[in-house]
């Protein structure tokens, strides 16, 4: 994955952080102390499409002879996210409880072409 | 994306960079918001003291071998993630004791909990802790009772009643899984617990030593999921 740089148009991560004392949630959540809400973006050409880390699989082989025999693709590939994590929050709830979860798959750890 | 169309997150990369930020930080509200099922931010009336709120974390995280806190507040990215499985969304939860009607040998306790959680959650655990005063020599007796409101939400039932020797002052926990997953599945957020006390001897809400003794009920849950049927 690689992430965004300068003036890179290519598929990339950008790093975003909202912190919670900027928003005014740091009296309700108590950790951590903002959110890594990191995106993608950037430019896929069809050449660059497939997911890394599939470099030597069956599917890559699959989507290269797709892009070998169908140079007129009905679909255009996007910049998505590929690695997601979860995100830890402790934090106060309506009733004045203390509760503390794991929110699957907010925080974006790697980018790719579909 | 459709041939000739731009990929959705694109359009964000024309937009000047305060609007950009702007909506960004929107959806990260929002995004939070709604994966804690909370339709706007909770308002803190009463934060919990500092030191209430770490002896209760030192307390649950000493039933968890694999769990360890520091000695301040935790820092950023310092919290111990849960175990989800399969992507399911795990909780663990204090629920602070708010004290009720009392004499001098009784005492009531009324734990509620969240509405967002009952009803969607599996209880996993639920343990209550109590801190008892030093009870001299011999030790105490002490009974204890879960009471839950009835079907008709107008009187009280004991769902279910144990006695405790305590012997010395400290931490005590008893198992409370079953009357809360009983609480949730009824779609109520009170418990109340009523503990018989010796004439004269100091409750756990009178103990004298501050808000760090404070009684409370720690609970892990996890979100139901709906039941696949998969076709092969």
């Amino acid at each position: 994955s690689i992430d965004c740089r300068g003036d890179s148009r290519m598929c990339c991560r950008k790093e975003f952080f909202v912190d919670f004392k900027e928003i005014g949630w740091e009296d309700w959540i108590i950790q951590p102390e903002g959110y890594h809400m990191n995106y993608c973006t950037g430019l896929c050409p069809l050449h660059v499409a497939g997911i890394p880390g599939l470099a030597a699989s069956f599917h890559t082989a699959v989507l290269n002879l797709i892009k070998a025999n169908n140079a007129d693709a009905t679909m255009d590939s996007c910049c998505v996210p590929t690695q997601r994590r979860a995100l830890s929050l402790l934090y106060y709830d309506r009733d004045n409880n203390i509760v503390k979860t794991d929110i699957p798959d907010m925080i974006v750890d790697a980018c790719g072409c579909t | 994306a459709p041939k000739g169309r731009r990929c959705p997150a694109c359009g964000l990369a024309a937009l000047a960079p305060t609007t950009h930020r702007d909506i960004l930080v929107a959806l990260a509200k929002q995004n939070i918001l709604s994966k804690l099922r909370l339709q706007d931010r909770p308002n803190i009336t009463q934060p919990m003291a500092k030191g209430t709120l770490l002896t209760a974390l030192r307390r649950m995280r000493a039933q968890r071998p694999d769990a360890t806190i520091s000695s301040g507040m935790p820092h950023a990215g310092t919290i111990p993630p849960l175990h989800p499985g399969m992507g399911v969304q795990e909780y663990e939860m204090l629920s602070f004791a708010e004290s009720g009607s009392s004499t001098s040998h009784s005492v009531r306790l009324h734990f509620r909990f969240t509405q967002e959680l009952s009803g969607s959650t599996e209880i996993l655990q639920a343990t209550l802790y109590l801190f008892w005063a030093d009870p001299g020599p011999g030790g105490h007796l002490v009974t204890i009772r879960l009471l839950q409101p009835d079907p008709m939400g107008l009187n009280m039932t004991v769902a279910s009643e144990t006695w405790l020797e305590v012997h010395r002052a400290g931490w005590t926990t008893l198992d409370v899984g079953h009357a809360v997953q009983s609480l949730f599945s009824q779609g109520s957020q009170r418990l109340t617990v009523e503990l018989d006390v010796v004439e004269g001897w100091r409750s756990p809400l009178l103990a004298g030593h501050g808000d760090s003794h404070w009684p409370f009920v720690a609970v892990q849950a996890r979100a139901r999921t709906p039941h696949h049927v998969q076709r092969r």
